[in-house]
């Protein structure tokens, strides 16, 4: 398995490369990669020769290819399965993000506890009660639970999907949580965002 | 000025030094948060010297004195005043989210074009026309403007917010966004946090 310093910059690069892939450019140099990206171009290298992308000299790296390449070591060659728990603001908007679904990871079922909201459509997508999470999760095969509930209801949310059997929590409630080993956690926080931002406006 | 990826790495050693500081832990390594954070401690190391810490030989770092240093530097010890234009449901999520707050990056003004909308509360903030945002954001020194309009409407708001004097961005529709060289622009993108989760999963 690769670092999760590698893995953190492969959707980085990604996005960047699909950038390009869309504006017609279909080549790259490592130097071009890391001035916009604000990374080490040799750290790039490296991380590319990692996955046996050495690039050609004299012409750097041939984009559609590395998109190809970068989806499948993240696996976005195949659909991913997504439920998500916290049909509120952030959750409906996650839920209509088209770009997930463009990048094949597909939120498939959303769950709340709300009585008023059970029942409701976001989307093509009913709200399900919470009792209808593990039957959900085996039959449309869910590997990834999105959690965007209040804080305090974070962690019990998060027992209940390990229950269901998905096997990566992706956390946007500001508080930690716990989690079996083997379940991959990742916590999503946009205020890095506004400080990285607050940094440069000066 | 200090390249933008030291920027990027501050907000996340600040996350992490400031879970700490809520166990109550007042020294780190950076051997300790190189690998929690998947980060090269070396890295680490040469990161904080650069702002004149070089930590104590068998102690580390000085936990609480770190999280000040770096929000300093980040000028997170002073407010920075925030609009956010497109008050759906990503906009009125993010307005609700009380970390910003305790971050001293504060929402103080919401706008959106909808009528239906204009003139109800989200929290203690009222919804404003868009006619009045070059006055608020003079009147409330507004550094930053937040986008969570449709993709369509994001350069159209993009200028506006440019006009009314903002000096940063930090844009979440899924369009890249031109904005003069002067003012600092970020994209969000909470895929790349998905697609991470997802290489983790097997
Ligand atoms: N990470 C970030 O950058 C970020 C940004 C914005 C909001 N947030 C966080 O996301 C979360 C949601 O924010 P929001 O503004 O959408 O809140 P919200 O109140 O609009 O939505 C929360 C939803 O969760 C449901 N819910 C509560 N407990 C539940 C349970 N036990 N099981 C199932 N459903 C339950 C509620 O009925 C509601 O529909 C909050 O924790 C907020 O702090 C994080
Ligand atoms: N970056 C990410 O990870 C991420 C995640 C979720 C959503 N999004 C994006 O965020 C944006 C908002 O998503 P949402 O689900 O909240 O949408 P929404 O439709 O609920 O909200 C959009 C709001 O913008 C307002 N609006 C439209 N044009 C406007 C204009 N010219 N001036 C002022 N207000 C205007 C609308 O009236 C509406 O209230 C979309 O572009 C979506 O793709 C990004």
């Amino acid at each position: 398995k690769i670092s999760e310093a590698v893995v953190r910059r492969l959707p980085v690069y990604l996005r960047y490369l699909q950038y390009l892939n869309e504006s017609s450019i279909r080549t790259v140099s490592s130097q071009e990669m890391g001035q916009t990206l604000g990374i080490n171009p040799a750290q790039i290298r490296k991380d590319l020769a990692y996955f046996g992308d050495f690039g050609r000299k004299g012409i750097g790296y041939e984009v559609p290819y590395l998109i190809e390449k970068i989806k499948q070591i993240l696996k976005l060659d195949r659909t991913i399965q997504v439920a998500l728990v916290g049909a509120g603001h952030l959750g409906i908007a996650l839920s209509n993000y088209n770009r997930f679904t463009r990048e094949k990871l597909s939120i498939v079922a959303l769950f709340d506890q709300d009585p008023n909201k059970i029942g409701c459509k976001i989307g093509l997508l009913p709200i399900q009660p919470m009792s209808e999470l593990n039957a959900t999760v085996s039959r449309l095969d869910i590997q990834i639970g999105i959690i965007t509930v209040p804080a305090p209801e974070a962690q019990r949310v998060a027992d209940r999907l390990v229950a269901a059997g998905v096997r990566g929590i992706l956390n946007f409630a500001p508080v930690k949580i716990k989690v079996p080993d083997e379940i991959s956690l990742r916590t999503a926080d946009l205020t890095t965002e506004l400080q990285a931002l607050a940094y440069y406006i000066d």
